[in-house]
């Protein structure tokens, strides 16, 4: 953990009045090797590291903290900060509300958008399930099979269906069976995609998501800022889904899209099963990331 | 053309930013820089750096195919990885290629767990023109494998591929449910010794190695495969998972469509890094 390489760097001290500038050159290396171990984009872990070494300089190190346990404590405030930034409220306004979920293949968004619907049922709300994915073999089938878990309508449209018009028509059907929170699953699409990318922008001018929540996979690497910002470009994001959280991938992708774009976590999927969805909470990721 | 008296810090700092913006982790880009320094091509940190990725990684036969458990045997591949890295999607990929090779392939759908898996499956062996054993939702995974072997075997089919369910390393007893595959795998054709492909996701930082390490010490990996390389991720945590456990790449995944899988090109890989 980091406050073990940091107790090994700079000794068990305690009380030595403030931390010397050896002392936090020291203490920087460990700090900036811990981030970047956890996958926070390089660029991220340096304004970060400066922001530290700023604040650890001739910080006054409390008699009841050793210049470690004093940098981690700064570590720690400085991560909350961030993760803690931006609108974590989840909004549900609008007449059907609209919820799209995007991002990179593989990510999570089919599971967590059951995982949204079961979530706004327990709200007291009518979710509708709307299988926007037409090119994964299989994918509607998927949503479908989530969706009668739990008792949760899903619409999907004939086969050759543009995605777009897949969206319209979810947003009529909802409005038929008054349904009045809608929940868009797309496809996995690359940001260098630029027909894919075009048409999530098509999508979201026609049914105006109250909430685009962008999937990301807690085990991304460095890539996380590049993808962030071309899907925001994209589409209005308003926030992140972290997945696959209950593994040991340390999760530096969030804090490094939250740094740079200001987009906060605001769920975060705990498992493969429908009820393994978290709203977020910035101790517990600041936790994962100091080890 | 470097400037006179060499290449400066900043020219070995770039070098190693290269790295780590790669996905190659901080521990190991500093190793390798080190090694540059100190080597032969040291006035030149991008040619050294290259020849020391390069060195990472592990030593491959020329051109690899899956081998039979015996004569008249089949040849038995196990797709194994944590979730959503694209595992289904190249076992399709990998049925195709081997039919359009002439060979006969079985698939066993033997994620028996997610929603929808099998059906995946099966649209993908139905566009790779090859057949499939699968069992209800729910089934036992082992059983999927067993009777899929079995029917390999009685149909004298070159090639069976089966599809495992996506996992967490960390989780023990979905891990322990893949060691049981693999026992069955290996008490039906003792002289199996199946190929073990880890599939990897080329947007995956320093978990990667975390990942192939708990699968290669459960199963024992032969052979990775590298999906999503047509995105923008570089895939460099590859080095540090090959030179730890000299595990190779076969292939890499360049696209959704099953054509996209193309054998892993070692320098070309490194060159891609600096591109
Ligand atoms: N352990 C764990 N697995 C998850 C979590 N969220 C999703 N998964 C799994 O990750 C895999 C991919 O999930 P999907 O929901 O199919 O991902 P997707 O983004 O819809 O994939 P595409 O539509 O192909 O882009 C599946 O095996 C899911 O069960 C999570 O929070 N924890
Ligand atoms: N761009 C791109 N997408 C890929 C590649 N390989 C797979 N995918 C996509 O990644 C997503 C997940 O693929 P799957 O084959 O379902 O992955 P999986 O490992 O079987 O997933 P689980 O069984 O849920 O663990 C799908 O949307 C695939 O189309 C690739 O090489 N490039
Ligand atoms: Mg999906
Ligand atoms: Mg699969």
């Amino acid at each position: 953990t980091l406050s073990e390489r940091l107790r090994q760097t700079l000794g068990a001290l305690t009380g030595r009045g403030r931390v010397s500038e050896a002392d936090v050159d020291a203490a920087m290396r460990e700090v900036r090797l811990a981030l970047l171990e956890a996958d926070v984009n390089f660029k991220v872990v340096r304004d970060f590291v400066a922001r530290v070494r700023e604040r650890a300089v001739g910080a006054e190190v409390l008699a009841s903290l050793t210049a470690g346990q004093q940098v981690v404590k700064i570590v720690h405030e400085e991560l909350i900060s961030l993760l803690a930034a931006g609108d974590r409220t989840f909004h549900l306004s609008g007449s059907p509300a609209v919820i799209a979920l995007v991002g990179l293949q593989g990510s999570g968004k089919t599971t967590s958008s059951a995982k949204l619907a079961r979530h706004i049922t327990k709200l007291g709300r009518r979710p509708l399930l709307v299988a926007a994915d037409p090119y994964r073999p299989a994918a509607a089938d998927q949503l479908q099979t989530l969706g009668k878990s739990l008792d949760i309508p899903v619409f999907r449209a004939p086969a050759g269906t543009p995605v777009v018009e897949i969206a319209r028509q979810g947003m009529e059907a909802a409005r038929r069976q008054t349904r009045d929170v809608v929940i868009l699953d797309t496809a996995g699409r690359l940001t260098v995609d630029e027909a894919l990318m075009a048409e999530i922008a098509a999508v979201a001018s026609a049914v105006k998501p109250i909430e685009t929540l962008l999937v990301v996979d807690a085990m991304t690497g460095q890539e996380s800022v590049t993808v962030a910002q071309a899907f925001a470009a994209a589409v209005p994001v308003t926030g992140l889904v972290l997945t696959k959280i209950d593994g040991d991938a340390r999760g530096g992708a969030a804090l490094s899209i939250s740094a740079v774009t200001g987009l906060p976590v605001k769920f975060m999927g705990t498992g493969e099963k429908t009820d393994a969805l978290e709203v977020f909470h910035p101790d517990r990721l600041a936790g994962r990331m100091l080890g | 053309i470097l400037g006179v008296g060499g290449p400066s810090e900043a020219d070995w700092e770039e070098v190693e930013e290269t790295l780590i913006a790669g996905d190659v982790g901080a521990a190991l880009a500093m190793a390798v820089v080190e090694r540059a320094r100190r080597s032969r091509d040291g006035d030149d940190p991008v040619a050294a750096v290259r020849r020391e990725l390069a060195a990472l990684l592990a030593s491959r036969e020329g051109d690899w195919h899956p081998r039979p458990a015996g004569p008249g045997l089949p040849a038995v591949i196990l797709v194994v990885g944590v979730n959503g890295t694209g595992k289904t999607t190249t076992i399709g990929k990998l049925a195709a290629r081997y039919r359009g090779e002439g060979r006969t392939v079985l698939l066993a759908a033997a994620d028996t767990f997610r929603a929808a898996a099998i059906e995946q499956l099966q649209a993908w062996a139905t566009r790779a023109g090859v057949a499939v054993v699968a069992h209800a939702p729910g089934a036992d995974p082992a059983a999927v494998v067993f009777d899929a072997v079995d029917a390999a075997v009685a149909r004298h089919s070159d090639v069976l591929i089966a599809d495992t369910a996506g996992r967490l390393h960390t989780k023990v007893n979905l891990m322990d449910e893949l060691t049981k595959v693999r026992r069955i795998i290996d008490r039906r054709l003792p002289d199996a010794a199946p190929e073990t492909l880890f599939v990897l996701d080329a947007t995956t930082g320093q978990n990667g190695l975390a990942q192939a390490r708990a699968f290669h010490e459960a199963i024992g990996l032969t052979g990775i495969v590298l999906t999503k390389l047509d995105s923008t991720a570089k895939g460099g945590i590859v080095f540090a998972i090959e030179d730890a456990l000299k595990v190779p790449v076969r292939f890499v995944g360049v696209g959704e469509k099953v054509g996209d899988l193309i054998p892993f090109d070692p320098d070309a890989f490194v060159a891609a890094l600096f591109a």
